[in-house]
């Protein structure tokens, strides 16, 4: 463990907190894409098939379980509690997903370490977080102005992988044969679709103004 | 764990 890596783990729980703070003290989900929530509980789920076969660490098996049981419990928050889901845009979170959990899947059947099912299934979990955030910044763009706490929901959820980034530099450069071109791709890919969205938000900082993305 | 594989990260 590092520092790059330990950052980029509190910042993306820091991200969940404040998803769930937004929605328990506001009741409300508005602004938030439903479609992005489901995608990332998608993506642990696919991601921590070794959590009852492999075990790291305690600090390992408990962030996969909080990551699993916040993602999960969100998405059941925005279909099911009576007085959340009152509020989602459903008519603005129309992203087709679905092109984006095929696509995901057919590259990780291409390109995976090994071809294992939990190996693919790892990969599959890698493309589809890149991509995962779409429908949310779509809905950003569509749905006026962005409260406070959806603003930094998304921008810790971006600031995370770039974390992330600076980790695999700093083990590519003080592990021998240490090489993670899957996770490192997809990271940087990732990470660049918030550029837009981490440009919009410094400006809005600085000028002290409501976030806005242009249309 | 071996170290370099990639499931000791989250």
């Amino acid at each position: 463990m590092n520092i790059f890596r330990l950052a980029g783990d509190m910042t993306h729980l820091l991200s969940i907190l404040v998803l769930l703070l937004k929605i328990y003290a506001t009741k409300s989900c508005s602004g938030i894409s439903r479609k992005t929530q489901e995608l990332y509980a998608i993506v642990f789920m696919a991601r921590y098939l070794d959590l009852f076969t492999d075990f790291i660490s305690v600090y390992n098996t408990f962030m996969k379980l909080i990551f699993i049981a916040s993602s999960l419990a969100i998405v059941w928050c925005m279909r099911f509690h009576p007085v959340v889901r009152r509020s989602y845009d459903r008519e603005l979170d129309t992203f087709r997903y679905f092109f984006l959990v095929g696509a995901s899947f057919a590259l990780a059947l291409v390109w995976h370490d090994k071809f294992t099912l939990q190996e693919v299934f790892w990969a599959f979990s890698i493309y589809l977080e890149a991509v995962a955030i779409l429908p949310q910044l779509v809905l950003l763009q569509r749905s006026g102005n962005v409260d406070n706490l959806t603003g930094q929901y998304v921008f810790f959820l971006g600031a995370y992988r770039a974390f992330y980034i600076l980790n695999w530099i700093y083990r590519y450069m003080t592990e021998p044969r240490f090489t993670r071109w899957i996770a490192g791709i997809s990271g940087v890919v990732q990470t660049a679709l918030y550029a837009d969205f981490f440009y919009y938000y410094f400006i809005s900082w600085k000028n002290n103004s409501k976030l806005k993305l242009p249309a | 764990v071996v170290e370099g594989n990639h499931h000791d990260e989250l």
